[in-house]
């Protein structure tokens, strides 16, 4: 464990609870898409089902039940509790677009043919991608609520944080994934236009609104 | 690296 990985998760639960407490004190889930969720809860579910089986560390099995129950009780509130704030005209991002080419490649390039393994590996290069629904949606409704844009924020830092982290494991540990490298460069990548936006803007008091 | 053994990252 180094700083980097450490300041990541913290940064990914910063962005989890963020979201989490947004919907649930403003008891509404506008400008927030419900399949980037969904595909959140994919991921969770999919990277962590040895969860029971191959323990790494109290840190670790914790996390991933915060983030596991976190991920659930969110899809849960946009698709049923406040499933009347839910914005479906604009959250119209076509996932399967997404979910079936990453299923398909997490078959083609994954470091062992297993089905934990195959899962682990689609579960990193859906992560990737799975952002791309909200940063559509966002585009389409032209504007988002400043919490919105502080949970994107942390959500974007946590993944470039582990960029770091690999490369710090592969100069002192001799450790690097290049599935998880590649995947995280792209995630990463994926967020740099909002990072502009967010730190020319909503970081002036401005609001993050796009031109219509 | 060779096989990862396990996954330890989140």
């Amino acid at each position: 464990m180094n700083v980097f990985r450490l300041t990541g998760d913290l940064s990914h639960l910063v962005a989890i609870i963020l979201l989490l407490l947004k919907i649930w004190k403003t008891r509404s889930c506008a400008g927030i898409s419900g399949k980037s969720q969904v595909m959140f809860a994919l991921v969770f579910t999919t990277r962590y089902l040895d969860l029971f089986t191959n323990f790494i560390s109290p840190y670790n099995s914790v996390m991933k039940v915060i983030y596991l129950g976190c991920s659930y009780a969110t899809v849960y509130m946009i698709y049923m509790k406040f499933k009347a704030s839910y914005d479906g005209n604009h959250d119209t991002f076509r996932a399967e677009f997404l979910i079936i080419p990453v299923g398909g490649l997490a078959f083609l390039v994954n470091h062992e043919f297993t089905p934990l393994e195959i899962l682990w590996t689609f579960s990193i290069y859906l992560e990737s991608v799975a952002i791309l629904p909200q940063l559509f949606m966002i585009t389409k409704t032209g504007e988002a609520e400043t919490i919105t844009t502080h949970y994107l924020f942390a959500l974007g830092l946590y993944r470039a944080l582990y960029l770091i982290n690999w490369i710090w494991r592969y100069y002192f540990e001799g450790f690097f994934d290049l599935i998880a490298i590649v995947a995280g460069c792209v995630q990463t990548i994926l967020y740099c236009d909002f990072f502009y936006l967010y730190i020319t803007k909503v970081l002036h008091g401005k609001k993050l609104s796009l031109p219509a | 690296a060779g096989r990862i053994q396990s996954h330890d990252e989140l």
